[in-house]
């Protein structure tokens, strides 16, 4: 996956992601590419949720799938959630619930409650990085202010790093793939280099949904594992979601 | 770059003629104010066939490690639903129950993304 979270030269907030899943779960020897990715890009869907008659929040879900990966509560935050490979990962939290320990919450059950409950980026943020959860994730959070973008880096039980966006120092977004902000991506899947390098290209005063649509189609930004792009501009609530297909030559991550 | 990992120049304009597209997306009301039971069933009714195809690819890959686990998944997730924290089991049942499929394997969908951090 890949988040950014980046803002105009007048603060305008915008929060984009392209979601990559099915990696080394089934491989088409035929067509080159991941069954599952190909299975999951026909259940995307967008899920409008409403309340008493009015959006309460809305979604990019996978049909059949309840949990929330991408999700806009307008005017007030965006998040996205991202996957973090770690061998103390999903998989044990899983097992620990099952064996009774459920003090933990889903990790994307807790982005939908948070979607619920929260009412500012601030307690958006205060959730996401206290509550406990059953997997190793990062959550991609926006707000509405200027300067409101952070990745959160999550362990099961604690929270490892937050990187906030420092407008002070001239940053203008945030970016996260799948790997931690503060070591080297392995030299096998570097995407946030590539995905910097057009970001910086296209530059502050660009910013906007074509801009960064430009930078998540640009592989291996983009790749076999992409299902789809979303756009989200929480000032207007807008949400535009586009499924993809990688031209070969593609990279299978 | 024509060799792996295939990378390329900064792309232009694909916004504008949704370059590298496979289209848009339907979009689905899903009302909180319905029964949690009930609340996805017009999602279910549109994607019922691709989510049966879904689900049945996983039970391939997944019974090629091992059938028995297709049979643990039968036989104890649908007690598991059972621990979600409401509304999340409740939803998963009404999925269950609007596509036809077992409320094991709806649960096995919506935990893939959980156990796949490993």
């Amino acid at each position: 996956c890949t988040s950014i979270v980046a803002q105009d030269d007048a603060g305008k907030l915008y929060h984009a992601r392209n979601l990559d899943f099915g990696l080394f779960m089934g491989w088409d020897v035929k067509n080159h590419t991941w069954l599952i990715t190909e299975y999951l890009r026909p259940l995307v869907v967008n899920v409008n949720f409403t309340r008493g008659g009015k959006t309460a929040y809305k979604s990019v879900n996978f049909a059949g799938y309840i949990g929330l990966l991408t999700g806009i509560k307008p005017n007030a935050f965006t998040i996205t959630l991202n996957e973090r490979f770690n061998i103390d990962g999903g998989f044990v939290g899983m097992l620990e619930w099952i064996m009774g320990q459920r003090d933990g919450h889903w990790t994307s059950f807790l982005t939908r409650t948070v979607m619920d409950k929260a009412s500012s980026y601030d307690e958006a943020m205060s959730m996401l990085t206290k509550e406990v959860i059953l997997a190793p994730v990062y959550y991609i959070v926006g707000g509405v202010k200027s300067g409101e973008g952070a990745v959160v880096t999550r362990d099961r039980t604690k929270l490892d790093n937050v990187m906030a966006m420092n407008t002070t120092a001239g940053e203008w977004y945030v970016l996260e793939t799948n790997y931690d902000n503060w070591t080297n991506p392995p030299f096998f899947d570097d995407r946030r280099a590539d995905a910097k390098k057009c970001m910086d290209y296209s530059g502050k005063k660009g910013v906007g949904f074509p801009s960064i649509f430009d930078v998540l189609s640009t592989k291996p930004v983009l790749n076999q594992l992409t299902t789809y792009t979303a756009l989200m501009q929480v000032n207007a609530g807008t949400l535009e979601t586009y499924i993809r297909e990688c031209p070969h030559p593609c990279y299978p991550w | 770059q024509v060799l792996p990992p295939y990378t390329e120049d900064c792309q232009h304009g694909m916004y504008a003629n949704h370059a590298r597209c496979a289209g848009m997306p339907p979009t689905f009301e899903v009302n909180l104010d319905q029964d949690p039971s009930v609340r996805w069933n017009g999602v279910v009714q549109h994607k019922k066939k691709e989510l049966v195809a879904m689900i049945g690819q996983i039970k391939l890959l997944v019974g090629a490690i091992s059938p028995k686990i297709i049979t643990a998944v039968d036989q104890y997730l649908p007690e598991l639903i059972q621990k979600l924290p409401e509304p999340y089991g409740a939803e998963i049942q009404g999925i269950a129950k609007a596509s036809g499929l077992p409320d094991g394997e709806i649960l096995l969908f919506n935990i893939f993304y959980e156990i796949f951090t490993v």
